[in-house]
């Protein structure tokens, strides 16, 4: 998926059709609009309201030929709609001179178009997945719509997953609606917490976490370490040695696993050919010995980085790395060189690792996140749930809930007026 | 009217200006011919990338197919158009 760059500061966003298609009912273009907003409510907090008059967020007409915005329809076929991303107003324009259906294999498919359009109007720009709804072709009537993984990854990384936790509202809600705070567990073996650097942290095809250390790794929850961990990793993933060096699953599903000059990749916890194989036969342009890797939401390729430089990677591309690569890790702005490990989180936010410490970055700032408690933080604390590591105190006693244990609270959507903020003192 | 598929030399350039794999002066058919070669195959290599295609650089029959089906107006490339300038 891509993301344009731009996104809404709140989550309750309100409509308006203000000019009908002519061959379709009124009651059935609204119940079609809903539905197709509804594609990007099931995954997301957010909402959406219709609204009669006055104003609103997204605009919604169906309009022939030159209709003011500069970029005239073309009549049946071709050009079926265009929707305009967040800072440019988020409207969504639709080519009255398509035969408009629902629920039918004639004509154009209301439903699927206008989801794909407030795709969007939301900050999303066309995926080079075909099976995706934003896609930018259309596919023929679908009598079955299921939003694909690489659109909830999308929307998710722009406006987070679903809580369920309360409705939010552009308001500050009151803090009794917080979720209770439940102190971390402790892992039975401690000893990540007394010397919390990492190998690498990746996660799975499955949405777990993982966390290698040495020859053993930990499998994460919300907020700690679950039950039973450390195992060695020669039993996770049989085939696999110790002090691997960097970690990530693609979105073909399978693992890759970095160490040295050689890699190895896993389908599960199965070894899915003969590994390992050199790095340089299989990442063409990519050093040995690596510090991270991760594949990062922002535009779903793969990055690796060693000492004070980082390569992107796209297998889809010849040659794969780019001429420009290597490149500073100074770019990133707030991210320190000779890194131990990157994380796409599982809340859409990138993490990176250094020693005992972490960082989150903000993709759409493109800068290491400012909050508070401010990065870098204790790895220790906040991912391993490990006590009286230094300034978790602090942290504890303040039932700050931001993320990783409470990634959607912690959401910081922006400071202007009527955005959807939470603070630990909010 | 029925919209024609793309099936000039001259259409796919519009349409690879359309939708931001050209520069838009490419959407006027009277600067065609000041296209470098170049430019063109990089732009085509492109779209078949972006598509899913075989990346030939070459205006194929199945190139030519999918640029005629029905789809988004928005451009594929955001940014690369010239109304943003590369940072």
């Amino acid at each position: 998926y891509a993301l344009q760059g731009s996104r809404w500061r709140v989550k309750n966003l309100t409509y308006k059709i203000s000019k009908y298609p002519k061959r379709l009912k009124r009651n059935d273009v609204d119940a079609e609009i809903a539905r197709a907003f509804a594609v990007w409510s099931e995954d997301t907090d957010l909402t959406f309201t219709r609204k009669t008059s006055g104003p609103v967020h997204i605009e919604i007409k169906f309009v022939e030929s030159e209709h003011g915005d500069g970029d005239p329809f073309d009549g049946q076929g071709g050009t079926l709609a265009h929707a305009f991303f967040p800072v440019f107003g988020g409207d969504a324009h639709f080519d009255d001179a398509e035969l408009w259906t629902i629920g039918s294999p004639r004509g154009t498919n209301l439903f699927q178009v206008a989801a794909h359009e407030f795709g969007h109007s939301l900050g999303l720009s066309h995926s080079d997945q075909s099976s995706a709804l934003m896609a930018p072709f259309y596919r023929g009537f679908e009598p079955v719509f299921k939003l694909d993984e690489d659109d909830k990854a999308a929307i998710q990384s722009l406006y987070g997953r679903k809580t369920n936790q309360y409705t939010p509202t552009n308001a500050y809600p009151p803090s009794t609606h917080r979720p209770s705070y439940t102190p971390p567990k402790v892992p039975l073996d401690d000893s990540i917490c007394k010397d919390s650097k990492i190998d690498t942290l990746f996660n799975s095809a499955h949405g777990e976490t993982f966390a290698f250390k040495g020859d053993k790794y930990y499998k994460l929850t919300t907020d700690s370490v679950e039950e039973g961990y450390p195992q060695l990793i020669s039993k996770g993933w049989p085939g696999l040695p110790g002090n691997i060096d960097a970690a990530f699953t693609y979105k073909n599903g399978k693992t890759y696993f970095f160490k040295g000059t050689q890699y190895w990749r896993y389908q599960g916890s199965q070894m899915d050919g003969a590994y390992p194989k050199e790095i340089s036969e299989g990442f063409t342009g990519i050093p040995d010995h690596l510090d991270a890797a991760m594949v990062w939401g922002g535009n779903g390729k793969i990055y690796f980085f060693k000492g004070s430089k980082f390569w992107r990677f796209d297998p889809a591309k010849r040659p794969p790395v780019k001429a420009s690569y290597p490149k500073p890790i100074s770019n990133w702005e707030g991210v320190p060189n000779n890194l131990d490990a990157a994380l796409k989180y599982t809340n859409g936010y990138t993490y990176f690792f250094k020693g005992d410490k972490y960082y989150r970055f903000h993709d759409a700032r493109f800068a290491v996140d400012t909050a508070t408690p401010p990065f870098p933080r204790p790895t220790a604390h906040w991912w391993f749930g490990c006590k009286n590591t230094p300034s978790s105190t602090a942290v504890g006693d303040n039932q700050s809930n931001d993320e990783p244990f409470e990634p959607e609270m912690s959401e910081r959507t922006g400071s202007g007026a009527g955005s959807y903020q939470l603070t630990s003192n909010s | 009217a029925q919209m024609a598929p793309v099936s000039t030399t001259t259409q796919a350039e519009m349409y690879l200006s359309q939708f931001g794999y050209l520069p838009a002066s490419a959407r006027n058919p009277a600067n065609s011919g000041l296209q470098d070669k170049h430019t063109w195959v990089s732009a085509i290599e492109e779209f078949q990338s972006f598509a899913g295609l075989n990346i030939t650089g070459e205006l194929d029959e199945e190139t030519l197919k999918l640029m005629s089906l029905p789809r988004c107006g928005v451009r594929d490339r955001v940014g690369t158009g010239d109304s943003r300038a590369k940072r």
